[in-house]
């Protein structure tokens, strides 16, 4: 099974 | 004030078509460095980057920095009215509600100018800061997109791994699972036909064939792609834009429960 990440988890907004 | 003279106009035309069915709105940031633009898919699973760089640009004038919200959809719209071989200017005012695309034969008997409204976006930027990838693989554009189409007949989603052996795409579905392998080949006539694997160690992750396959309407734009891969980050597709810049995707992986 798998979930689909999100850019935010990666990426930290500026 | 803004004036953005672009002689090959036809690259502009490619990039709203790479990214319109990706983005529905976006804010276009002009500065002294070039034409830039970063947004997210609806759902924040995919990022597209592009910077087209103002040495690009035959005049490039931004008397100071501005955000233009734009309707990609409507601005593909209005680009596929110019020609390929048009010269495509974008003026806009400093405060202004709306930009004019201008478009100018190459033989300079017809000028048409197009003025679409602009629109106040919220726009989230998120800092990408430079990483160390584990594996970059570089190959012919054409076929990535190949690749990409191929396996979204089988399965929905694409197992991308590259070992010593080469870089392998995987899927699986209900009728059955797909493997193709591409191994590094330098040996060819013409240097965008190559491909080439540059592997620090080896990586293996899981990706959703859709914005992959949205990613390669990219392809007209390039000969060739470049696949940037690192465990647990959003892999990077780019292109290059001639000489003057980039448009780059970033995709989440798939995550293992």
């Amino acid at each position: 099974k798998s979930t689909q990440g999100r850019l935010e988890s990666f990426f930290k907004p500026v | 004030m803004l004036e953005l003279r672009l002689v090959q106009g036809s690259l502009l035309k490619k990039v709203l078509e790479s990214v319109k069915d990706l983005v529905n709105d976006a804010n276009f940031d002009c500065s002294a460095t070039g034409f830039s633009l970063q947004a997210m898919d609806s759902s924040h699973v995919a990022l597209v980057a592009l910077l087209l760089r103002s040495e690009g640009f035959e005049h490039y004038r931004c008397d100071r920095n501005l955000s233009m919200g734009m309707n990609l959809n409507n601005m593909a719209k209005m680009l596929k009215c110019a020609g390929n071989d048009d010269i495509v200017t974008i003026k806009a005012d400093d405060g202004g509600d709306t930009v004019t695309f201008m478009f100018e034969s190459p033989t300079q008997d017809k000028i048409a100018d197009f003025e679409m409204k602009l629109m106040d976006i919220d726009s989230e930027h998120l800092g990408i800061p430079e990483a160390e990838f584990q594996a970059i693989v570089r190959m012919p554009s054409a076929e990535f997109a190949r690749i990409c189409k191929d396996l979204s007949s089988i399965g929905d989603t694409v197992v991308i791994s590259v070992t010593k052996e080469g870089v392998k795409f995987s899927t699986r579905g209900d009728i059955g699972t797909a493997n193709i392998v591409c191994r590094q080949n330098t040996t060819v006539d013409k240097p965008e036909d190559a491909t080439v694997i540059e592997m620090q160690e080896p990586v293996s992750l899981t990706f959703a064939l859709r914005y992959m396959n949205s990613f390669t309407k990219a392809t007209p734009l390039s000969n060739q792609v470049t696949i940037s891969l690192s465990s647990e980050l959003p892999v990077v597709v780019e292109y290059k834009v001639a000489e003057m810049g980039y448009i780059r995707f970033y995709l989440a992986p798939k995550l293992e429960e």
